[in-house]
């Protein structure tokens, strides 16, 4: 059986927020290392890979291999039903037909009880290749939202240039073009606010910013972002999570010209 | 203009 306590429901509540748009029915794959997700949006254009390690629960216990199937539309309502302070529980059993999910009160006696029909899901797992990018960029995750959705208003796709320059992001639309770059910089004060490049080789690639914009929906769940890149490979887009858990995106590039 | 890659194309199936 699976019995998953977590301190904060509302980690699981921004998890689950990110994702539902980009994707609609996944597999939840619970064992003793934790729970894990792994699903393409329907054009198969972006993957999301999610990991909350059993260190993120506490207690957490699995005894065997566990796909809850769920529908993230479901899901969302019975997440709206949990106060963001809540403790939160994930039950299920062995072979199970729905997935528990009890919602404690810190503060008060009060104890929520709601259950999840579980769906049959096939899913095919992707192998996802141990890459060494290029270009690691981390950077403030508010500011690549905010980058991300100014060059929208102009521009389908953005190209991501890495170079002994810094990092530029650039955009060509009908009624003309943005660009913003960033360079290294460290603000001793608020480490937050670091923006820092490591570069082996220079990069340049294209993505949608659709996609983008809707990765950004994870910026609250993490104060930096992550931005893998190498030339022709799918783009990371990285937010760490407490205890080593993680939300990471990847995007195909765009191709040719 | 650029085409779109597929994930897949990328990422083998287990």
């Amino acid at each position: 059986m699976l019995e998953a306590r977590l301190e904060q429901a509302n980690l699981f509540k921004k998890v689950v927020d990110a994702i539902k748009d980009l994707v609609q029915d996944c597999n939840f794959d619970c064992n003793d290392s934790g729970i894990a997700l792994q699903a393409m949006d329907n054009s198969h254009v972006a993957l999301v890979s999610m990991m909350l390690r059993s260190e993120s629960f506490a207690p957490f216990r699995c005894d065997r291999n566990i796909a809850l199937g769920i529908n993230l539309t479901s899901l969302t309502k019975v997440l709206k039903c949990a106060q963001s302070d809540d403790i939160l529980t994930l039950k299920a059993e062995d072979a199970p037909d729905v997935v528990e999910l009890v919602f404690e009160s810190a503060e008060s006696d009060r104890i929520s009880e709601y259950s999840i029909k579980l769906m049959d899901i096939d899913q095919e797992h992707l192998g996802i290749p141990e890459t060494d990018y290029g270009a690691t960029i981390s950077m403030p995750a508010a500011e690549f939202q905010r980058i991300c959705r100014d060059l929208i208003a102009l521009s389908e796709s953005v190209s991501i240039e890495c170079s002994k320059e810094g990092v530029k992001f650039a955009c060509q639309g009908d009624i003309g073009s943005g660009a913003v770059t960033l360079r290294q910089h460290t603000n001793v004060d608020k480490p937050e606010m670091n923006v820092e490049i490591n570069m082996s080789e220079p990069v340049s690639l294209t993505f949608s910013l659709k996609y983008l914009v809707n990765f950004c929906k994870a910026s609250g769940l993490s104060n930096q972002v992550r931005l893998c890149l190498s030339n022709e490979v799918p783009l990371l887009v990285e937010y760490s999570l407490a205890n080593n858990s993680h939300l990471r995106f990847y995007l195909a590039p765009k191709i040719g010209d | 203009g650029a085409g779109q890659g597929n994930i897949m194309s990328f990422f083998g199936k287990k």
